[in-house]
């Protein structure tokens, strides 16, 4: 809420950077000036601008004495933090607690968040992902951004110039939540000293500038800091540590002069200080080319058969299609698959591994060409197809059996019988004889039955009508049988009898006495 | 190490510190 309304609730600035891939990494400029302060008077201030042409591939915030430095608040030299990756140039980077070392600020160091300070507003600088150069005030959210996140982060005191404008009122009211408290902060922005700063020009490359100095005796003060870096067509820049802080190391050697004197005084002596801001050279991408080349001022230079630009893909990776594996030495292809790119198939005749191997089928087989294989023609089998059929069997792998009538032989190939001899056939005279006098004799039979009428009824039905009678007839005399020995039972069991008084029989007196005589009762 | 003559750190700049006022506060924004 202390930014400028015209900015609305835009902090920073972003400005892509430069790629010169042609040019050198750096230009590194020494500069005396004469400075000439409110009061009039002069001073001559000696320095460098340092021109950066490709910083996302050739800048990097490192730790102090490499990584893991701020977690165990170490400090160290610019020129041996500088030699553990080779810086070209370095110089101090952001600000540090004096007494313990401590990191202080956001820090992220090629991509790995070493600090995050919450959203403190404070300057920052940054580079993120895709190349972007970033001035300004951020918020924990920027900082923890993941679409596009940063991958070298640093913080500063105080926004020097924005959009090529000093903005270093604004800065101070965005800083300090209290103006009254501004006071020892407007004495650290009008104090000449050494200084440090980075911003960035028209084209986006990045420009580092230190200029040497000791606290209120030599130096710059900000507002001089911040037109000098305007006179020089820079954008924008945030102010970084100075004071005895203040360090330029260019190729590993110390390249500024000191504030701080050594103990015992009579020399001027590097601080050992905190982060540092370091140009190396291009970095290839991926830094280590994959494992599979060298890197090359950011280019990488890939070992045969591995494919530019980062060395992560084989040259012949889409090339081999379904019947190859691309290798360092081109396509290997697959058994049966032959030529550059692995798309032909094995000329006729061979097969295998590189097509080296030399096909057995015979009497016209066709070779697979990646296991050798044969397929044989009908009327032929075996491992090479150099059986025929065996008898009664045709076809293709001679697994149909033949339907002849009479032990005919058949075609090996088409199954059609043959009712002659067939000398090739290894039949033997006899046996064809005995099936030509079999086929003649059917054939004959077949005519007479054609010839002759149909009777009305089959022997068969005739068959079934005979039977059917002759059961019956069993069946009738059987039963006549049971009931004839049912009577002869039945009179046996019925022995009683009874007399009856007759009068006369066959012409007896009427008076006439009892007869014994019998009657029949059925 | 003994041929580094390490700084006595007497040049000390800094935007924000005690010994000059009352201690302050950096703003933070989420």
């Amino acid at each position: 809420d202390c930014q400028p309304v015209a900015h609305g609730t835009v902090t920073h600035e972003t400005q892509a950077a430069s790629k010169h891939s042609n040019s050198p990494v750096l230009e590194s400029n020494i500069f005396i000036s004469d400075i000439t302060d409110d009061s009039g008077t002069h001073r001559w201030v000696s320095g460098h601008i340092t021109e950066v042409h490709d910083p996302l591939r050739s800048v990097s915030v490192l730790e102090p004495g490499g990584p893991g430095g701020c977690a165990h608040n170490h400090r160290e030299l610019v020129e041996v933090t500088a030699k553990t990756r080779k810086c070209l140039v370095a110089q101090n980077g952001g600000y540090f607690d004096t007494h313990t070392g401590q990191c202080l600020g956001n820090i992220i160091s090629d991509g790995k968040l070493v600090r995050n300070s919450g959203g403190i507003q404070n300057a920052q600088f940054g580079i993120r992902k895709d190349g972007t150069l970033v001035f300004g005030y951020l918020s924990e959210d920027d900082i923890l951004d993941q679409e596009n996140p940063f991958v070298q982060l640093i913080s500063g005191v105080v926004w020097l110039l924005r959009k090529g404008e000093i903005y270093i009122n604004e800065s101070i009211q965005a800083e300090c939540d209290k103006t009254q408290e501004t006071g020892n902060f407007r004495h650290f922005v009008d104090v000449i000293s050494a200084r440090t700063a980075v911003g960035h020009d028209k084209e986006g490359k990045l420009i580092l500038f230190h200029v040497d100095g000791q606290t209120d005796v030599r130096g710059m003060n900000l507002w001089q800091v911040a037109k000098f870096l305007k006179d020089q067509n820079v954008m924008n820049a945030i102010n970084l540590d100075g004071g005895g802080s203040a360090t330029y190391v260019l190729n590993g050697s110390l390249a500024s002069y000191p504030s701080d004197h050594c103990n015992p005084s009579k020399w001027r002596c590097p601080r050992a200080i905190s982060t540092v801001l370091c140009i190396h050279e291009r970095l290839c991408q991926p830094e280590d080319c994959s494992g599979h080349g060298r890197c090359v001022e950011g280019q990488c230079v890939c070992q045969h058969g591995w494919s530019t630009p980062g060395c992560a893909n084989l040259t012949c990776q889409a090339e081999c299609g379904e019947h190859g594996i691309c290798t360092e030495n081109g396509c290997v292809c697959d058994a049966g698959w032959m030529g550059l790119y692995c798309s032909q198939v094995c000329t006729a005749g061979l097969y295998g591994d590189g097509c080296n191997q030399t096909c057995t089928c015979a009497n016209g087989g066709s070779c697979d060409p990646v296991h050798g294989r044969c397929t044989c023609p009908a009327g032929f089998h075996g491992d090479s197809c150099e059986q025929e059929c065996p008898i009664g069997f045709y076809g293709l792998n001679c697994k149909q059996l033949c339907q002849c009538q009479d032990m005919c032989p058949c075609d090996a190939a088409t199954g059609s019988c043959n009712t002659t001899y067939q000398g090739e056939r290894n039949i033997s005279l006899h046996r064809a004889g005995h099936c030509l006098a079999t086929q003649m004799w059917r054939e004959w039979r077949q005519e007479e039955e054609a010839q002759a009428p149909r009777p009305y009824l089959s022997e068969q039905s005739w068959l079934v009508v005979c039977s059917i009678l002759a059961t019956s007839l069993l069946a009738s005399l059987t039963g006549n049988l049971i009931q004839t020995c049912r009577k002869c039972k039945a009179r046996r069991q019925r022995a009683d009898y009874s007399y009856l008084p007759l009068g006369e029989i066959n012409g007896a007196t009427e008076r006439g006495e009892m007869k014994s005589g019998k009657v029949l009762f059925q | 190490c003994k041929d580094i003559r390490h700084s006595s750190d007497d040049d000390l700049l800094l935007p924000y510190t005690k010994s000059h006022g009352p201690s302050h506060s950096h703003r933070y924004v989420r």
